[in-house]
C-alpha cells in the first residue's frame, strides 16, 4: 500500500515472531485455545495492521432489554 | 437448542471475501448479511455488490471506515423509490443501486448485549433471523491461525466488523463461528472462532439483525 523497504518489512517480521512466542506462551495448557502465528499480516507492524484493516468506526448501540420482545416468526 | 449450528449448512452463506486494503469491513459484514437474509427467505444465494455500499453509503467513509449502524441507516432510507430519487437529484446516491437489482431491507435491529447471559439472546437471534452484523476488537487477529479465541483482546475497544453465520457448543469451549473478510487463507478458511459467553473480544457489544 505504500512503499516499504525490505528491512522494514524484515523489521515487522521479526517483532511479529517474537509477539507470536509470546501470545502462544500464556495459556499454553488450555483447551482448544487460538494458536497464533505466520500469515499474510505478518510483514506489517501492529499499528500498520491497524491502520489498514480495522476501520470500523465506533457507534452507539442501544443496551438490550430482556423486556423487549421480538417477534418470533413460525420456524421450523 | 441446537448444540451446533452454522448457516453455511443451509447454503445460505456466501464464500469469504477479500477486502484488500481497503478498510471497508463495516460493508463488507452488512451486505452479507442481507445476501444470507435473502437466501434464508428462499431466495436464490447470491453474491451483491460491496462495491456500491461502500461507494454510495454517504454517512461513512468508504475504504477509509465506517460504521455498520450508519451502513444500515442507510440501507433503510434507501429502499423506496422515492427516496432514491430524492437523494439522486441531490447527487448523493446513484439510482442504480437497489432500484436495479431489487433488493432491500425491511429494517433492522441493533443493540448491545454487554449484560452477562445475553449471548443467548444472540444465539435466539441468529436462529430467527439470520447471520450477525457485530463488532470486535481484532487487534490481535493479525496473527490468528486457528483455535478458539479466549485471551488477548478486549471489550469495548470494538474496530472491526465482521458476521457471525453459526455457534458450536459441543466441545468444552463453546464458540461463535465468525465470518471475517481478509481472505479464506486467513483463520480456519477464512473464519475465526471466538468463545462464547463472556463478551470475547466484545462479540456482543454491538450486535445486528436484518430483516427483509
Amino acid at each position: 500500500t505504500w512503499p516499504r523497504s525490505r528491512e522494514h518489512e524484515a523489521a515487522a517480521f521479526r517483532e511479529s515472531l517474537n509477539r507470536h512466542r509470546y501470545l502462544n506462551s500464556l495459556f499454553p495448557g488450555e483447551n482448544s485455545t487460538a494458536l497464533y502465528g505466520i500469515n499474510q499480516f505478518s510483514y506489517l507492524f501492529p499499528e500498520e495492521f491497524k491502520a489498514i484493516y480495522l476501520r470500523s468506526k465506533p457507534s452507539k448501540f442501544p443496551r438490550y432489554s430482556a423486556e423487549v420482545h421480538m417477534s418470533i416468526p413460525n420456524v421450523s | 437448542w441446537p448444540l451446533r449450528f452454522d448457516w453455511r449448512d443451509k447454503h445460505v452463506v456466501t464464500q469469504v471475501r477479500n477486502q484488500q486494503t481497503c478498510g471497508g469491513c463495516w460493508a463488507f459484514s452488512v451486505v452479507g448479511a442481507v445476501e444470507s437474509a435473502y437466501a434464508i427467505k428462499g431466495k436464490p444465494l447470491e453474491d451483491l455488490s460491496v462495491q456500491q455500499v461502500i461507494d454510495c453509503s454517504y454517512t461513512n467513509y468508504g475504504c477509509n471506515g465506517g460504521s455498520t449502524l450508519n451502513a444500515l441507516n442507510w440501507l433503510n432510507k434507501v429502499t423506496s423509490l422515492s427516496n432514491i430519487l430524492l437523494k439522486h437529484q441531490n447527487g448523493l446516491v446513484p439510482v442504480f443501486f437497489w432500484s436495479h437489482s431489487g433488493f432491500s431491507i425491511k429494517g433492522y435491529s441493533a443493540y448491545g448485549l454487554q449484560v452477562n447471559n445475553q449471548e443467548d439472546e444472540m444465539a435466539k437471534a441468529l436462529l430467527t433471523f439470520g447471520p450477525l452484523v457485530v463488532i470486535v476488537d481484532a487487534v490481535s487477529w493479525q496473527d490468528y491461525l486457528g483455535g478458539i479465541i479466549q485471551h488477548h483482546c478486549s471489550s469495548g475497544e470494538a474496530n472491526h466488523a465482521v458476521l457471525i453465520t453459526g455457534f458450536d457448543k459441543t466441545g468444552s469451549t463453546p464458540y461463535w463461528i465468525v465470518r471475517n473478510s481478509w481472505g479464506s487463507s486467513w483463520g480456519v478458511d477464512g473464519y475465526a472462532h471466538v468463545k462464547m459467553g463472556s463478551n470475547v473480544c466484545g462479540i456482543a457489544d454491538s450486535v445486528s439483525s436484518i430483516f427483509v
